[in-house]
Parts: structure tokens; sequence; C-alpha cells
């Protein structure tokens, strides 16, 4: 028997927008730590990894470990039944081979189960150390999906390198190059408008800007995103959703033939 | 001049 009730019912619609477009459907794995999410893109270059811990519920009964299979589109669509305010609670029986997703308006004037078809879905967890990055840039996550969107119309490609003196993206297409500099800023009047660089390493890598771009999706989630880069490793692009929990993405580099 | 690489020739499957 699962039950979870999350008052703030708005982050669940959040984070279905953030990720339906990287992935179909996809395996949740509720277990007493918290209600999480593993899955890569159809061409496994891409992965995004969620988590919302079972404490940020107000309600979490989970009796055993069990991994849920949905269609991500058809969940959105469930979910954006829901109203902003709204509570929601998610319901599965044992062995069911259905989910409910219930709402509640926050006067309680209004209630609807919404109840959705579960499938079977084959997927492999990667195992994904837990690394120390050579370089970290927190910055607005406004500015983070600008720099997205603008650079896409210019280049397919963004390298994005980070020296003392700040971040660089830099793209080129057919008409021309683009190059972005962000620095350093902490002096700033709210801690979400600052950029923060931590650097060990000069760091330098490619990256395909439409799954950039894809990741901005979660922009709503968090007013601050972190990006982590090391040499040859994939970037990890993170939104925390509050104190309980995160959207984290990995995308795979681009590599000189 | 580059070609994508894919995140199973980073991480292993567990």
């Amino acid at each position: 028997m699962l039950e979870l009730r999350l008052v703030q019912g708005s982050l669940l619609k959040k984070v279905l927008e953030a990720i339906k477009d990287l992935v179909n459907e996809a395996n949740f794995d509720c277990s007493s730590t918290g209600f999480s999410l593993q899955a890569m893109d159809s061409s496994h270059v891409a992965l995004v990894a969620l988590m919302l811990r079972s404490e940020g519920f107000e309600h979490y009964r989970c009796d055993r470990t069990i991994s849920i299979g949905m269609n991500l589109t058809n969940m959105a669509k469930m979910l954006k039944c829901a109203g902003n305010d709204d509570i929601i609670t998610i319901k599965a029986d044992d062995g069911s081979d259905t989910v409910t997703f219930m709402f509640e308006s926050p006067s309680q004037d209004k209630i609807s189960d919404f109840e959705m078809k579960l499938m079977e879905i084959d997927s492999e967890h990667l195992g994904i150390p837990d690394t120390e990055y050579q370089s970290s840039i927190k910055m607005p996550s406004q500015e983070f999906l600008r720099i997205c969107k603008d650079l896409s119309s210019i280049g397919d490609t963004v390298m994005i390198s980070v020296t003392k003196d700040g971040v660089k993206f830099t793209t080129s297409g057919d008409i021309g190059t683009a190059n972005i500099v962000c620095r350093q800023n902490t002096s700033v009047d709210e801690p979400e408008n600052a950029t923060e660089i931590k650097m060990q390493e000069p760091v330098s890598l490619t990256f395909a800007l439409r799954y950039l771009n894809s990741f901005t999706k979660a922009t709503p989630l968090a007013n601050i995103v972190t990006l982590s880069m090391s040499a040859d490793l994939p970037i990890v692009v993170e939104y925390k959703i509050g104190d309980m929990g995160y959207v984290r993405y990995y995308l795979a580099p681009k590599i000189e033939e | 001049y580059s070609n994508q690489s894919t995140l199973s020739s980073f991480y292993g499957t567990r």
C-alpha cells in the first residue's frame, strides 16, 4: 500500500513538466526514503534523477519498496487537472495495475480522483558515484535558461569553459559565433541573483544545446541552478526542490573525433 | 567535429 500526500501539489505538476519531454515512460521508485526516479532519454545521452524525500510529504506511507511504471505524458495530463493550490495524494494498492491521483482544493470544497493505468517498464539504473567535481557554477536558473535559448538560435552545441575569470558559453553556426561570459557576482541584493563559481581545475566541455534546453523546463522549480563539471565526465545540472529534494540532469559530453 | 557520447560509457548499470 502506497499513500503519499503532498500539500504543495504544484510541485508535482512542475516536476512532471520538467521531465516529460526528456523521458516518455519511467518507473517511480517508492521506499521509506522517498519517491524517486532515474530514467534515461531514448538515446541514452541524458538522464534525469528525481528525489522527493518522504519528510517533505504531509503523509507518507509506503509499506514496502515498490516500483511503479507510468507513462509520463499521461501522468502530466492528469496532473494538469489539479489546481495549483490543490493538495495531491498518490495512492496505489499492492498488486494493483492502477494508480490514483486525488486532488483536494484548499477549502476542501472540490475533491477529484483520477485513476491511471500502470505499465510494466524494463529499466536499467545507472550507478552514478558521488564525485567531487572540478568546477561548479551556481547561477540564477532564469539566466541559464536565457543563455541556452539564445545560443540555440545560433548553434547546436555549446562549449562551457570554466576558468578563474568566469564561465564562458560558446557556440557557432552557419551565421556566426557567440560567446557569453558570466563572472562571479555575489554582491547582489538577493542570494538567488548571485553567480558563484567554484573551481579547483579549469574545465571545458561541449554539449548538445537541445538537451540543455530540455533541462531548463525545470526552471519553475528553483530560482538557482547548479552546473557541476569535471573533465571527461557528464555535466550535472541540478534544480533543488525546496529542502525536499531535487531534479538532476546528467548529460554526456560531445567528444572530439 | 565531435561525436556524441552516451552515458553508459561513463557509468555502469547497477
